[in-house]
């Protein structure tokens, strides 16, 4: 999937199987990646645990888990709330469009949670305090997930790379007339970046991941994925100067990290 | 290495003078995953912990004494309360429990950050 880690860090990865996406002293979240296509190096969510601890008198444990198709409205006790303690309403789910996206409120950690089902796959977003975020037991240990420290080095997969070597093939192909080995309903670059164009009209990263994805996957609802993460950061960064995000040049540093505009 | 945490939790749960999950009580079970739960949790802190350790196998022990199955509840269901009216939040709800109400009486609001994971 494509990851804004919270250091406002823009990486698309392999990370196949399941990853920690956050592992602190209040909330575990774990993703599982699978290939889009069967062996291609490009995965997406199909599953979603989130762990939120026991927290003083205002919330007991409670799991949420989502799996591809299968978007839940409460907690994997039933329950919607967080349990029997004085402060249980401090930890709520809301369904926003059943099915398709929910909505968790964690207020006794000022953390917003967004799950979304989007095509067969999920996304996530997560609005939390730098505190929270920082609360973890030995810091020394300070966990290895994804939120916090992005992708290993071996799981990234670079963008430019990636486009270049598309365009190219697309260009020697179409010169010899030959076909492309492609998903089912292909897409040239220049459908991708039209189709894309439809709704992220700017040419950030999440309009590039857009046509990224359109063209590992030939899935236009992958379209609609990046445009709902791009919706959420509106909704969730804290800093609208960071909303946008854009590919950092070579010259600047290897793989695809981005600066923020 | 909060195992101690585990181990009271699991304690206060299933003995005392009134406890929830006596042990012929089917809830035993219930306690018994929970406190499996807990432990997890606690492994990549407690790795070599002698108290953690001891803890796991004991849990073995007496989930396969009680033939207790690994999945299930962890936690006792629960009768919700009543939907009180459509108030948003319990007025009386503590003051811990509203982390930006809370923070804002001490110190400047907190900064906030964002993670997203979208796509393919």
């Amino acid at each position: 999937p494509h990851l804004r880690t919270f250091s406002d860090t823009f990486q698309t990865c392999m990370v196949q199987g399941a990853w920690p996406l956050i592992d602190n002293n209040y909330l575990n979240v774990q993703v599982t990646n699978t290939p889009v296509v069967p062996g291609s190096i490009a995965t997406a969510t199909s599953k979603l645990t989130i762990i939120f601890k026991s927290f003083q008198e205002c919330v007991d444990q409670k799991v949420y888990q989502a799996e591809m198709d299968e978007l839940p409205a409460a907690f994997a006790d039933g329950s919607k709330n967080g349990g029997d303690k004085h402060g249980a309403n401090s930890l709520k789910i809301t369904e926003k469009v059943s099915g398709q996206h929910i909505e968790i409120q964690a207020k006794y950690i000022g953390t917003t949670i967004v799950v979304r089902q989007v095509g067969r796959y999920l996304t996530f977003a997560v609005r939390m305090p730098e505190e929270v975020v920082k609360a973890v037991e030995d810091g020394d240990n300070q966990g290895l997930y994804l939120c916090l420290r992005g992708c290993p080095l071996n799981q990234q997969i670079d963008f430019q790379a990636f486009h270049s070597t598309s365009q190219s093939t697309e260009n020697r192909v179409r010169r010899k007339g030959l076909s492309l080995p492609s998903p089912p309903e292909a897409f040239t670059y220049e459908m991708a970046t039209a189709k894309c164009r439809e709704k992220l009209p700017v040419e950030d990263l999440y309009f590039q991941s857009c046509v990224f994805d359109l063209l590992t996957t030939g899935d236009v609802n992958f379209t609609l994925a990046a445009y709902y993460a791009f919706e959420d950061v509106k909704v969730l960064h804290s800093d609208k100067e960071k909303v946008h995000l854009y590919e950092r040049t070579r010259e600047f540093g290897p793989g695809n990290e981005a600066a923020s505009e | 290495c909060r195992i101690m945490k585990c181990n009271s939790e699991f304690l206060a749960a299933t003995s005392g003078p009134h406890p929830q999950a006596a042990e012929e009580a089917p809830e035993f079970c219930t306690a018994l995953r929970a406190y499996a739960h807990c432990t997890h949790h606690t492994a990549r802190a407690c790795r070599g912990d002698l108290f953690y350790h001891s803890a796991v196998h004991g849990i073995d022990d007496l989930m396969a004494q009680h033939n207790c199955s690994k999945d299930g509840p962890t936690a006792p269901p629960r009768l919700r309360p009543p939907p009180r009216g459509d108030s948003q939040e319990r007025s009386d709800s503590p003051e811990i429990c509203h982390y930006e109400k809370s923070f804002h009486k001490h110190a400047p609001a907190p900064n906030y950050t964002h993670c997203g994971l979208f796509g393919d």
